[in-house]
C-alpha cells in the first residue's frame, strides 16, 4: 500500500 | 525524487541563500519578519526530528541539516547579532493566532495520532502559513528591498513546484499525501498576489511598492 504521508520529501 | 521535487528543493535552498547574503552584506535585517524566520525555524524543528533516526539519503540528511542549521543562524542573526537593524515596528504580526489554531489543527487532522506523525502534520500546517509576518510586513512597509522579493519569490516559488511534485507522484507512484498536497496549496496561494506583484514590477526592474 502507498505510505501515506510523504517523509521522504523535505 | 524527480525533476519537480528537485527544482523545488533548490529553489528553496536558493531562498534560503539569498537571505543569508542579504542579512550579511547589508548587515541589516531591515524589511525581514523575526517572526516569520521564527516559524520557519520551528517548522523545520518539528518536521526534521527524524534526522537521526530515519536515514532517506545523503542528499535528504544534507538539506535537513542545512535547513536547521540555516534557520536557526538567521534567527539568531535577526535577535542577536544584527538586532539593532530589527524593525519590531513594522513585524507585529501575532504569531500565536498561527502556532494555536495549527497546532489543534494538527491533533485533530492527522495521518496517525503518534507523536511524531502530530509534530510532522503541526509542522506541515505551520509551514502553509509561517509566511503571513512577511507578507503582513511587506504590506505595512508598502515595500521591499528587490533582494527581499527575490528571496520571496524563491521561497514562494518552493512550494508551487512541490505542488507539481505531488501531481508527478500521483499519476506515475500512484502516491498522494491529502495533507501535504492541501497545506501545500494553501501556502503557494497565500504568494499569489505578491506573485503578481514581482512578475508585472521587480521584473521590469521596479521596486516592490505595494499600493498604500
Amino acid at each position: 500500500s502507498t505510505p501515506t504521508s510523504s517523509k521522504d520529501e523535505l | 525524487m524527480n525533476i519537480f521535487r528537485l527544482a523545488g528543493d533548490l529553489s528553496h535552498l536558493a531562498a534560503i541563500i539569498i537571505l543569508l547574503i542579504k542579512i550579511w552584506k547589508t548587515r541589516s535585517c531591515a524589511g525581514i519578519s523575526g517572526r516569520s524566520q521564527v516559524l520557519f525555524a520551528i517548522v523545520f524543528i518539528t518536521r526534521y526530528l527524524d534526522l537521526f533516526t530515519n536515514f532517506i539519503s545523503a542528499y535528504n540528511t544534507a538539506m535537513k541539516v542545512f535547513f536547521l542549521g540555516s534557520s536557526i543562524g538567521t534567527v539568531y542573526l535577526m535577535y542577536l547579532k544584527f538586532k539593532a537593524t530589527y524593525d519590531h515596528n513594522h513585524d507585529t504580526f501575532r504569531i500565536e493566532f498561527l502556532l494555536l489554531p495549527t497546532a489543534l489543527l494538527s491533533l485533530v487532522l492527522n495521518h496517525e495520532f503518534s507523536v511524531m506523525e502530530i509534530l510532522w502534520t503541526f509542522s506541515i500546517y505551520l509551514e502553509s502559513v509561517a509566511i503571513l509576518p512577511q507578507l503582513f510586513m511587506v504590506s505595512k512597509t508598502g515595500e521591499a528591498e528587490s533582494i527581499t522579493s527575490h528571496y520571496l519569490f524563491a521561497l514562494g516559488s518552493y512550494r508551487g513546484l512541490y505542488i507539481l511534485n505531488w501531481i508527478y507522484r500521483y499519476y506515475f507512484e500512484g502516491f498522494y499525501d491529502i495533507i501535504a498536497i492541501v497545506a501545500g496549496c494553501v501556502q503557494t496561494i497565500l504568494y499569489c498576489d505578491f506573485f503578481y506583484l514581482y512578475i508585472t514590477k521587480v521584473l521590469k526592474g521596479k521596486k516592490l511598492q505595494l499600493p498604500a
